[in-house]
């Protein structure tokens, strides 16, 4: 028997519910129906297979295919580069921060020297933050004052790590609105003058349709990866499907709490596991 | 008899005048468009079988095309769920009003916090700030730092592990200073930590909060009306404030929200700045919604 695309459509219409309520943003949601029509529709099945379990099975192995595609040995890359210079970027609130204290604790616990680069200057607390979470994993700040140029300091925190022979730079920059051009060309001059070996956009995995302006708003400054936090909180992680299939950069880890051991590296069975 | 035949005559007539290929095709888009705007598919789906149903029976009025009468009754619908006007937060005129800001982490509540005390001082209220943010580096000076240039008073001690006591104490120190408004913000949760949904049930308990606002943020997708149905169990929600709508998001997730609780939206934030607090307008916030 043959795969027609009424089939397809009729059997899309419920998986693609699934997707939505995984938090899947609608447009990828959309194009991912239109790529498996074009790939299985026409298609010649034994008669005694089940139309709709093709179909499913066929949908499971595209996403599967999204969500794996190209990895970052992140610990490969940085002994490869002395110092290793990584940017945070991402909308307000969506855990930047908070990762980069996670991942300092990671990569500190491996062995490597870490710096944190102070480069929110404007948001309200944001340094005493910074300040407090490098204590308690024991890495120094290299901080100007609130006000200050964020680019700036990161300069000076790469000149600090040149000149005491550290292995990795963790620049924090202040959360934005994906739709504010000054702030966007701002992240994009900090990136002009730190010149960082791998850029991270931070996503919130509880972000629904917007998450797909954000992944491109911010895939224009140039990001190599990103990290969707705050799984934890009952999100189903369709978000990751949504970044990467908008910004064709992998997921490197996923946020699981406000523990310095709540980062994850990101496993794409999980997010199947939710749709399937 | 005669009567009743050319009663279900007339009805099939009318049916026949009604282009349902062109309702049903209206419906379609407009289930598209609160999808895109991240209202809770369940809700879109009660919603557009509403709003089929009344496009389909009601009479279509004089001079109105069959689609603006649709997005008419989308517009009611909608307003069903947030009020047909902005909503005030009632403020007792005979003793401290104690507001308790909760929500879910990252979504605003310190930014809030600052703001909503802005608005009410601007008004010519005196207003106390109490950080119980027991968990969140630097929240005390978050808070101090935001709202300091504006003289308005932040009770706080980075260095007390005990929310509770804090809270308490925070509120009692206002209270005692005769303070027309006392606003206790708390550490962000998701209704997985059950430790800390415990830990706002007992400040909710120590504080007796006028009203207990959910701070939602406005770029958050299907898991809203879950997330407020929990926070609703723990403490009834009075009422709702949406953020970052300067961002993309259309604020879906915070409509599913007030769907589930009940609780009216009263403000909305469309900035980081103190003063970027808006009473909310349900027009033109459905109008948004629908593009
Ligand atoms: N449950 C949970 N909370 C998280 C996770 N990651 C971050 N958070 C919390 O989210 C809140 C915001 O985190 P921040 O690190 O301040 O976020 P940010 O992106 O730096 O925020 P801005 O700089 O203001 O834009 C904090 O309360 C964090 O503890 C996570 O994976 N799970
Ligand atoms: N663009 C924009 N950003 C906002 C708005 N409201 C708050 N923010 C930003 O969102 C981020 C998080 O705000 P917070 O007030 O720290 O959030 P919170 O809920 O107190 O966070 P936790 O205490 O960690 O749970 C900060 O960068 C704020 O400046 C808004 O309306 N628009
Ligand atoms: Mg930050
Ligand atoms: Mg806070």
């Amino acid at each position: 028997k043959t795969i027609t695309e009424k089939d397809i459509d009729s059997i899309l219409s419920d998986l693609e519910l699934i997707l939505l309520q995984n938090d899947v943003s609608l447009k990828v949601t959309e194009e991912i129906k239109e790529i498996l029509k074009k790939k299985i529709s026409g298609k010649k099945i034994n008669l005694l297979e089940n139309k709709r379990a093709f179909i499913k099975n066929a949908l499971k192995e595209a996403i599967r295919e999204i969500l794996s595609s190209e990895k970052i040995d992140l610990i490969e890359r940085i002994k490869a580069k002395k110092p290793f210079v990584i940017m945070f970027v991402g909308f307000n609130g969506t855990g930047k921060t908070t990762t980069i204290a996670k991942l300092g604790n990671i990569l500190k616990k491996k062995g490597f020297s870490v710096v944190f680069s102070a480069s929110d200057t404007f948001r309200a607390g944001s340094i005493e933050q910074l300040e407090k979470h490098a204590q308690n994993v024991g890495i120094r700040v290299i901080k100007h004052r609130y006000g200050g140029d964020p680019a700036a300091v990161a300069f000076d925190a790469i000149e600090h790590a040149k000149a005491r022979n550290i292995d990795v730079v963790m620049i924090d920059t202040a959360g934005r609105s994906e739709m504010n051009k000054n702030l966007i060309e701002e992240v994009k001059k900090v990136k002009r003058i730190a010149k960082p070996d791998l850029t991270i956009f931070v996503a919130d995995a509880l972000a629904g349709n917007s998450i797909v302006e954000q992944a491109e708003k911010f895939s224009d400054v140039g990001i190599d990866c990103s990290v969707l936090t705050k799984i934890d909180a009952d999100a189903r992680g369709g978000g990751a499907l949504s970044i990467i299939f908008v910004t064709g950069k992998p997921v490197l880890y996923v946020g699981t709490g406000q523990g310095y051991d709540d980062l994850k590296e990101f496993d794409p069975e999980l997010i199947l596991k939710n749709i399937f | 008899v005669l009567g009743e035949a050319l009663n279900k005559a007339l009805k099939k007539l009318t049916r026949g005048v009604v282009d349902e290929k062109l309702i049903k095709e209206i419906v379609k888009d407009i289930q598209r468009a609160l999808i895109a705007a991240d209202v809770n598919i369940e809700l879109v789906f009660q919603l557009s079988k509403n709003i089929e149903k009344r496009a389909f029976e009601e009479k279509l009025p004089k001079g109105v095309s069959r689609k603006e009468h649709i997005i008419r009754i989308v517009y009611d619908e909608l307003t069903k769920i947030l009020g047909e006007k902005h909503e005030q937060i009632y403020l007792n005129p005979s003793e401290s009003t104690v507001l308790l800001m909760v929500g879910i982490q990252g979504s605003g509540k310190t930014t809030t916090t600052g703001k909503l005390a802005r608005f009410f001082q601007k008004r010519g209220f005196k207003v106390g700030i109490v950080c119980s943010d027991t968990w969140r580096p630097g929240a005390y000076h978050q808070l101090q730092q935001y709202c300091s240039p504006h003289n308005i008073e932040v009770f706080g001690d980075p260095d007390e592990k005990d929310a509770i006591k804090l809270a308490k104490e925070g509120v009692k120190y206002f209270r005692k200073k005769k303070y027309d408004v006392i606003i206790v913000d708390t550490a962000g949760r998701h209704k997985e930590e059950k430790g800390l949904i415990e830990e706002m049930k007992k400040i909710s308990k120590a504080v007796n909060p006028n009203e207990v606002i959910l701070v939602i943020d406005g770029t958050i997708g299907q898991q809203a009306m879950p997330q407020a149905k929990a926070f609703s169990e723990a403490t009834p929600v009075g009422s709702i404030i949406v953020t970052k709508l300067d961002g993309s998001a259309k604020g879906g997730g915070a409509l599913s929200s007030a769907a589930m609780t009940k609780a009216k939206i009263k403000f909305i934030g469309e900035g980081e700045k103190i003063d970027d607090l808006e009473e909310f307008d349900p027009k033109k916030f459905v109008s948004r919604l629908l593009g």
